[in-house]
């Protein structure tokens, strides 16, 4: 469902930064994979591409086998915003909405009525924990759970593809785990997952991972255990 | 030489968040503590507390045996800029600023020349393995990177007092290491530490382990390892 041919993404500077370079993969509908890989190895520029929010220097990415290269911008934002939730590792919550209103916000262009998204907003956020700052604004939340008012947005939506940056770097093990657990189910509905992550556990218990360094892929490794 | 008595922080608001509940705490100079406890339980709003960024809404905070409430707003920036070293959950760095630029920031009004500030800032960087991105902007860097500026922010000024809110939570565990690795040998010439993570590791590793709930102070035990 999603696949990158030969992707390059270089930053022009002095010198340019070539953060990834020359990458090759394919991930299948339905599959669950982890991103590992130093800090500043390409990890967050090689979801952004997947999750077309950037384009590639040159290369190839084929969303459901569309060449994304022949779409315009405002078709490739209809694709995304249609199949890709994404949990950004810097949240981009929107500081003037409450949290409630911050995940309602995945669900507008859809003919769903303001009330439906209400309801469906907040039950996601009590999934995440937060049935009790539904209406606190970013500003008056923990870093903890601005991080799960955005993995709420990306998940509102019911996204057939969840990229998750780093979505557990701001919770204590326990919340962590709720969410990894969260994740399993949406997979086993059948969701296709990539999820960067530092947490090495986390990455054990998914049953791919790929490693970056140097905006290569390092490895690319298959759990054999059932 | 950080001593809490009483203190409450409580946010308005409907309902009020109580989110620091009548904490007593000492930390005696030369410690190496870590804060942990679940998302939301006021880890940051004590170490914000404890930093004199924010004051209690009832008790007393003394830092180095004066109490704060006797202190303006001025002489408090005083000692904080002197005395204290703070390494943000969300890093704050300035956008139009560089990497080497923010650091140096942490050194000005204290009659160092702009050559040394800049020579110091490129050291910090360096040790936290940012040599490489001395003139990159923050919205050129990668997530672990800009925690990194911050990190070497916060130690640039060589503090007697470092407060690190979650300083690994963007890191790979070999980085992390290396961070951890600082803040040791800080301690070692005589910094008092106080770091709120999530990773059970690093606050195991540590002389002593304060965790927080709902605001209170669940539980304070020190290693008998040596
Ligand atoms: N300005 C505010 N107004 C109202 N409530 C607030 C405000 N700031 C924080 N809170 C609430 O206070 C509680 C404690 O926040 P704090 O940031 O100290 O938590 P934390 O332990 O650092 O969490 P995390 O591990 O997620 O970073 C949270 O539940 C949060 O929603
Ligand atoms: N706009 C930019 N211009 C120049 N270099 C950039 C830009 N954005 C990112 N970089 C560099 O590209 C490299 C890869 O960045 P990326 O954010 O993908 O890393 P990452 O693997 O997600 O790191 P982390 O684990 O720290 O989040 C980094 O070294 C970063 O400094
Ligand atoms: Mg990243
Ligand atoms: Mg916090």
């Amino acid at each position: 469902v999603l696949e990158l041919r030969r992707v390059v993404r270089q930053y022009e500077g002095t010198p340019p930064v070539r953060a990834v370079d020359n990458v090759d993969l394919r991930i299948a509908t339905g599959e669950l994979v982890a991103i590992v890989g130093p800090s500043g190895s390409g990890k967050s520029t090689l979801l952004n591409l997947i999750g077309t929010l950037d384009r590639p220097t040159s290369g190839r990415l084929f969303v459901d086998g569309v060449d994304t290269s022949e779409l315009s911008d405002s078709a490739l934002a209809g694709l995304r915003s249609a199949r890709i939730g994404f949990v950004f590792q810097q949240f981009h919550l929107l500081s003037g909405m409450t949290a409630v209103e911050n995940v309602a916000a995945g669900l507008l262009y859809r003919g769903i009525s303001r009330t439906e998204r209400r309801k469906r907003s907040t039950e996601v956020l009590k999934r995440v924990g937060l049935g009790h700052r539904l209406s606190h604004l970013p500003n008056k939340l923990s870093g903890g759970e601005r991080q799960r008012v955005a993995i709420a947005r990306a998940l509102v939506g019911d996204p057939a593809i969840v990229l998750a940056d780093e979505p557990t770097g701001n919770l204590d093990s326990k919340t962590s785990n709720e969410i990894v657990e969260l994740m399993h189910r949406l997979h086993a509905d059948g969701s296709t997952i990539v999820v960067i992550t530092h947490d090495k556990e986390l990455a054990a218990n998914l049953p791919r991972q790929i490693s970056i360094r140097d905006g290569k892929l390092e490895s690319d490794s298959t759990n054999r255990t059932p």
